[in-house]
């Protein structure tokens, strides 16, 4: 079982990460209208913004985060933006939505000009995180694992994430362990998805640029 | 418009503001 502390933080995680999401009027432009290759290029980049505003947002209430060097906290958000966004992102394609919404999403992301080289590993990893049918609390414990992590670059005082860290894998561990006492392997196939994440976010700046040329 | 600014200066810009306000 959880301990009281650790259901704590689990409520203020799941609260903040319920609390903090795109507007739902920008979201709701990425369904409703049709953009030429420019505009669509726009949108999404609205999009990826509005992203990282939400972003920081619920990791301002991840606790004991604004108590971190103010120079380390944005080499954390820095550095894991990226990741945190297709974690984010892939929660569209997991959760049940009204007959063609998925489909129009994957149809205007293919058409936004990104090369087939990068579409696939996105697309797989959208599969991935789909298959694994995560919880909401997983999927906030797994994105603020992905935010708290100490060996991004140009992280000075990486003991003192670590410690802020531990703790969240802790509650995700146990969580793993309790809502899914079929599966064992559970929480490693979560940790699993962490890898290829960094491997998007390697491939992202690069992503970009293609995009931009074309 | 906020599409121009980079990855930091948007970070920078959230973590000093405050967008509930």
């Amino acid at each position: 079982e959880l301990t009281q502390e650790q259901q704590t933080l689990l409520n203020f995680i799941v609260d903040a990460y319920n609390k903090h999401r795109i507007p739902q009027d920008m979201a709701k432009k990425l369904l409703q209208e049709q953009f030429n290759t420019e505009e669509n290029f726009i949108l999404l980049t609205e999009m990826a913004t509005s992203h990282v505003q939400v972003l920081v947002e619920f990791t301002k209430n991840i606790p004991g985060f604004l108590t971190l060097d103010h120079e380390d906290q944005i080499a954390l958000l820095k550095g894991s933006a990226v990741e945190a966004m297709f974690l984010r992102s892939a929660q569209v394609f997991t959760r049940k939505m009204p007959q063609g919404h998925t489909e129009l999403l994957e149809e205007r992301i293919r058409r936004s000009g990104i090369s087939e080289e990068f579409m696939t590993p996105m697309f797989n990893f959208y599969k991935s995180i789909c298959n694994l049918q995560m919880m909401q609390e997983e999927q906030a414990l797994l994105t603020a694992i992905t935010i708290l992590t100490p060996d991004r670059p140009y992280v000075k005082d990486q003991r003192a994430v670590e410690r802020l860290q531990e703790p969240v894998l802790d509650v995700l561990r146990k969580l793993c362990a309790l809502q899914h006492p079929q599966e064992p392997q559970y929480f490693a196939r979560l940790l699993g998805r962490l890898t290829e994440l960094r491997t998007l976010n390697h491939h992202h700046a690069e992503m970009l640029t293609s995009w931009r040329m074309s | 418009p906020a599409s121009n600014l980079g990855l930091e200066d948007i970070i920078r810009k959230a973590l000093m503001g405050n967008l509930e306000d």
